[in-house]
């Protein structure tokens, strides 16, 4: 059986919002190390990996391997009746076919509890393999989402050139053109506003700009975006979660004219 | 710009 706990609701609301506008219906894999979801958008073109560990719960119980199959747009209804700040308990017993929600208030004078059906989802894995990237470059995530919207108003592709001068993002449409350069900048006050390149070789890669729509839905996640590239390979966009885990998303290259 | 690849072509179900 699983039973996992989380101080905050607010956090698995969040994480809904940014895994929604991909997937539909999605495994929740538990085990004794935690909670891992991989799923792939209807068009085959995204890929999302979210992992929580057991640590980050507490307390977190699961003793088997325990594949959850969720409807997302069903979680997130039920996930509406919980206050951000609620203490949230999710349980699932081996053969049950519901997960069940409590939502506690933090003065624990009110308890909710509702059950989500599940379902059988039959979900092909993929092995990602442990890539060395040609360029990590760690940016603000605010800025990364802002970039995103901004280039949006241009073309529905986005172009990333990133040399040891820095990253830029550029965009080409009908109304005209735009780009974006973030420095590499050494001596930021503010940390979180840095951004830092490690370089291996200069990278520039073509996206569609759609889905990085979809990916800063993770935004209000955590405060840095990690985005590693090599040319003509997916890209991996990762968000870290403080002592939980981590939300990654891979989007193909287009590549050739 | 280009042609969308598709994620899995560049890696095999497991």
């Amino acid at each position: 059986m699983l039973e996992a706990r989380l101080p905050q609701a607010k956090l698995l609301k969040s994480l809904l919002e940014a895994i929604k506008e991909l997937v539909v219906e999605c495994n929740f894999d538990c085990n004794d190390s935690g909670i891992a979801v991989q799923a792939m958008d209807s068009s085959h073109v995204a890929l999302v990996a979210l992992l929580l560990r057991a640590d980050g719960f507490d307390p977190y119980r699961c003793d088997r391997n325990l594949p959850l199959g969720i409807n997302l747009t069903s979680l997130n209804k039920i996930l509406k009746c919980a206050g951000n700040e609620d203490i949230l308990t999710i349980k699932a017993s081996d053969d049950g076919d519901v997960l069940n929600l409590v939502f506690e208030s933090k003065d624990s004078d009110r308890i909710s509890e509702y059950e989500l059906k599940l379902m059988d989802i039959d979900s092909e894995h993929l092995g990602i393999p442990d890539t060395q990237y040609d360029a990590v470059v760690s940016m603000s995530s605010g800025e990364f989402q802002r970039i995103c919207r901004d280039l949006s108003q241009i073309s529905d592709s986005i172009v990333i050139d990133v040399t040891k001068e820095g990253i830029k993002f550029s965009a080409s449409g009908e109304v005209g053109n735009g780009s974006v350069t973030l420095k590499q900048s050494g001596s930021v006050d503010r940390e979180d506003e840095a951004t830092t390149i490690e370089l291996q070789q200069a990278v520039s890669l073509t996206f569609s700009l759609k889905y990085f729509q979809y990916f800063t839905k993770a935004t209000p996640l955590s405060s840095r975006v990690v985005l590693s590239m090599s040319n003509d390979v997916p890209i991996l966009v990762e968000y870290k979660l403080d002592n939980l885990g981590y939300v990654r998303y891979y989007l193909a290259p287009k590549i050739g004219d | 710009i280009g042609t969308q690849r598709s994620i899995d072509t560049f890696f095999d179900p497991t």
